[in-house]
This record gives C-alpha cells, sequence and structure tokens, in this order.
C-alpha cells in the first residue's frame, strides 16, 4: 500500500490544471517528471511482487527479478541488450484475448536470437534495424541498433504469457536487408 | 519500378513513390477505391506579439497562434525499405529533426507511423509548432470531422462553426483545432479513415480528405498568461525531442467498430516485464 501511495501522492498533485496542460514553469515540469518516475519504480515493486505470485510455482525460489523497461519507447532496455538469455513477459489488462507484436531493443552485433512460446515452440523473428535518427537521438544512452520483432498471440485476458530469448545457434542474424530506394 | 507496396493481401497497403519516399495511395480491404493519399510534416512559424493587448499575444504555453502558412519540411525525404515475414518497414528521414517510419505488419489491418521531432531548430529565431497531415483525397467531407471526448463518444466538429451560435474566428487555423484524445475521423457516405493517437494531442481538418495533429512545439516567447516563461523545453541541454506513435485505420463506414477494438488494444497496450535468467527453457518451464 505504502508503495501505491507515492503515486497517488504524485496523481494528486498533478490534478493541477498546469500539469495536466503542460503550462508549469520548466523547473516545475522536470519536478512533476521525477515525481512521477519514483511513483512508477515504487509501482514497480508492486507489480513485480505480484507478477511473481502468478508465475512461480509454489515452492520454486529461484531468484526472479522483473524489470519494466519504460525506455522502451525509445528503443532502449538494459536487459535486452546486455543479457543474452532473458524471458519476455506480457501481460494484458484487457478483460479479452488481445494478440500484438513485441520490439526488443538488442546489440546488433550479428548474433541471431531464436524465441520460445510458452510451450517451448519457436516463434517467428525478424531483426529490424533501429531508425538512424533515433540512434543518432540526444538523450538515448543505447547500444542497440536492432530490433528482434516478433508477435505475441493470444495473451489471456487479465492474464500473462511468458516468452524466453536465448543466442540462437544460426551463426548470423539475417538483418533484413535494405532493399535501398532513394 | 517507381512505386512500390506495403501492408498484406486483404488489409491495408499504401503505395510509397520511390521518387518523392512519400506514399501515393492507400488501398483498403474493403475500400471500394484507392484514393489518392499524402502523409506529410509541415510547421507554423509561432506569432510573436507584444501581449499588450488581447489581438496581439504570442503563441506560447496557453495560446496556439500561428503566424504563418505550414511550411513543409521536406517534399522529398529519403527512405530506406526493409521487409521481412512480420514487418515491413519505410524509414523516411525528412531533415535532421524530423523523421518516421511507416510500418506495415502481417496481419493487422491498420498502418502505423512512428514519428520522431526534434530538437526543433530555433536558429533562425523564430518559434515552430510541428504538424503532420495525412490526406485522403477525393473525400467528401463536407468540411466536418469528429475527434473523440476523452476516448468515449465521438464529437462532430465543422470547420469555422460552432454548434450553438456562429462564431467570428480572428484565427481561421486554432480556432479549428480542436483536442484529441485517442481518435480524429474523417468520413462519407462510402467509407471512413482515423488517426488513433498514442497520447492527447491537438487536431484538426481544414481542408475536406485531411486530417491535420500537431505533434511538437518550441516557442521563445512568453503568452503572458502567468507562466512567464517562453515553452522552450530543453533535455540534456537541448531542445526536446519527442517520439509517438499514430495508427492509420479505416475502410467501409461498417468498419468503425471495429476501430474502438484497436483504440483499446493500443491505450491499454500490454505491459511489457523483462527478466535475466540462466535458466535453461526446460527448467524456466
Amino acid at each position: 500500500r505504502g508503495n501505491l501511495n507515492v503515486m497517488r501522492e504524485a496523481m494528486g498533485v498533478m490534478q493541477h490544471h498546469d500539469a495536466i496542460t503542460g503550462t508549469e514553469k520548466q523547473l516545475v515540469a522536470f519536478d512533476y517528471a521525477r515525481q512521477l518516475s519514483i511513483g512508477f519504480d515504487e509501482c514497480g515493486i508492486v507489480t513485480e511482487t505480484a507478477l511473481k505470485n502468478l508465475m512461480v510455482k509454489p515452492g520454486f525460489n529461484a531468484p526472479l527479478t522483473i524489470d519494466s523497461c519504460l525506455l522502451l519507447n525509445i528503443s532502449q532496455c538494459e536487459v535486452s541488450e546486455t543479457q543474452s538469455t532473458f524471458v519476455v513477459t506480457l501481460y494484458n489488462p484487457l478483460s479479452r484475448k488481445v494478440s500484438r507484436y513485441v520490439r526488443l531493443p538488442v546489440a546488433g552485433d550479428g548474433h541471431a536470437y531464436s524465441i520460445r512460446d510458452p510451450q517451448g515452440k519457436p516463434v517467428t523473428v525478424q531483426v529490424v534495424p533501429v531508425s538512424e535518427a533515433v540512434t543518432k537521438m540526444p538523450g538515448r544512452f543505447s547500444e542497440a541498433t536492432v530490433e528482434l520483432v516478433f508477435r505475441a498471440v493470444d495473451l489471456p485476458p487479465l492474464g500473462f504469457r511468458s516468452y524466453y530469448v536465448s543466442p540462437s545457434n544460426i551463426v548470423t542474424a539475417p538483418i533484413t536487408e535494405p532493399k535501398r530506394v532513394t | 519500378t517507381r512505386y512500390f507496396t506495403i501492408g498484406n493481401p486483404g488489409s491495408m497497403k499504401l503505395t510509397i513513390d520511390r521518387w518523392t519516399g512519400l506514399p501515393t495511395h492507400l488501398h483498403g480491404p474493403d475500400l471500394s477505391d484507392t484514393p489518392n493519399f499524402q502523409q506529410s510534416f509541415c510547421y507554423y512559424e509561432s506569432a510573436v506579439g507584444n501581449n499588450e493587448e488581447s489581438k496581439n499575444r504570442s503563441s506560447g504555453a496557453y495560446i496556439f497562434r500561428p503566424n504563418s502558412s505550414c511550411v513543409m519540411v521536406n517534399a522529398q525525404p529519403t527512405i530506406k525499405y526493409y521487409k521481412g515475414p512480420l514487418v515491413e518497414e519505410v524509414h523516411q528521414q525528412f531533415s535532421s529533426w524530423v523523421s518516421q517510419v511507416i510500418r506495415a505488419y502481417r496481419d493487422e489491418d491498420h498502418m502505423e507511423f512512428n514519428w520522431m521531432v526534434g530538437p526543433i531548430p530555433i536558429s533562425d529565431n523564430l518559434g515552430k509548432e510541428l504538424v503532420t497531415r495525412y490526406s485522403v483525397y477525393q473525400m467528401a467531407t463536407n468540411s466536418t470531422f469528429y475527434t473523440d471526448s476523452n476516448g468515449r463518444e465521438m464529437l462532430k466538429r465543422v470547420l469555422n462553426q460552432r454548434p450553438t451560435y456562429m462564431p467570428q474566428l480572428q484565427e481561421p487555423i486554432a480556432g479549428n483545432y480542436y483536442p484529441v484524445t485517442t481518435r480524429i475521423m474523417l468520413k462519407d457516405d462510402k467509407k471512413h479513415f482515423s488517426i488513433i493517437t498514442d497520447r492527447a494531442q491537438g487536431g484538426t481538418s481544414l481542408q475536406d480528405g485531411e486530417m491535420e495533429l500537431m505533434l511538437h512545439r518550441r516557442m521563445l516567447h512568453d503568452d503572458a498568461f502567468g507562466v512567464d516563461e517562453a515553452l522552450n523545453e530543453q533535455a540534456f541541454g537541448r531542445g526536446l525531442v519527442a517520439r509517438g506513435t499514430h495508427y492509420l485505420a479505416g475502410g467501409s463506414s461498417d468498419s468503425l467498430a471495429a476501430e474502438r477494438r484497436l483504440i483499446q488494444e493500443r491505450v491499454l497496450a500490454a505491459w511489457t516485464f523483462f527478466t535475466p535468467t540462466t535458466l535453461s527453457l526446460a527448467e524456466w518451464q
């Protein structure tokens, strides 16, 4: 409860018209972002605990950290860029089944990845370069130059599915070659 | 060939002109014709006033007041085209501060426009307010368009008019801008087109068949409504960079309901979590 109150307080402060419309002074805007960021971190603790309860069989006590990469919108994620093997868990907040494409920023060092669904079946993966403009974006601290794309199918309502990402034994990742058009 | 088409059989497709780097035609699964289609970026120069009396206000945090027609960023972006089993992408570079990736995913019946804007240049001492325009020609929309009200019902908007009185608009552009929380839409008797946004933006339709949404602004003058600062956001010592996504959906008028599902799936998208592991797949399972 304590963790959630941090976000509640941030959202309470941000009922102010300035926060909603963005007419606050710049330093105030930075402080709002700071409060929200701390709120997200605190909520992350609650989410991780909840997901662990959902995901881990009773009695299984392997250490499990669950990160939400909040910078995916600028194609940046430390886990997918630095870990060779990791699990991507998608939680569906809707009350109906959905499918969606997932994009994971990874270092484009050429090695290929295999992605398997919860039943261990391989899913189709495509490696697409991150656009040049994004790789040069000020404020983006990431080595990722390509993104893994795969489709998460039939995420259960108010439920989750986990996909296992690991290096593939294919030597080179067939990055989609540009049919360069100018 | 000069033209190539992205998208999948049975869903929305887009024809791109190699020479201009811009889309030219839209093919919809249940569209009787393939209307001419154009998407581009342009910016309004911000008005600068002395703010003493109401008619001489600067454009700023509280006010959108353009001081020019929309200046095209670049009518001929360079492009790269990637095609694979899951997604086709056209990477467009309009300028050093405007780029976009147009994506067509397999088995999805809408187009994704992943735009990135900034830092907006101000070396000419001009504030700029960047918008994106989607034009579906041959649509007779009678100066009418629709914007959602906080993600709920669609409100009808008519250019230069108000539902309950006849306004004398002093600002012909800003006076026709409305809040768009998740969707702006055009429709005629046969088809409709919507742009679904990933955040609240200002939007309008200044011409039949055209939808315009404001993506990013950077001004150098305060508008004297109290904040006493120009809306000139910085990050890492440079102008702020904004990146976001628009989804172009559309087709015959009876596929309108399907869009609500798409909006739900985008606005309440599945959350993504990452767990580093040394377990093997079998152990993980």
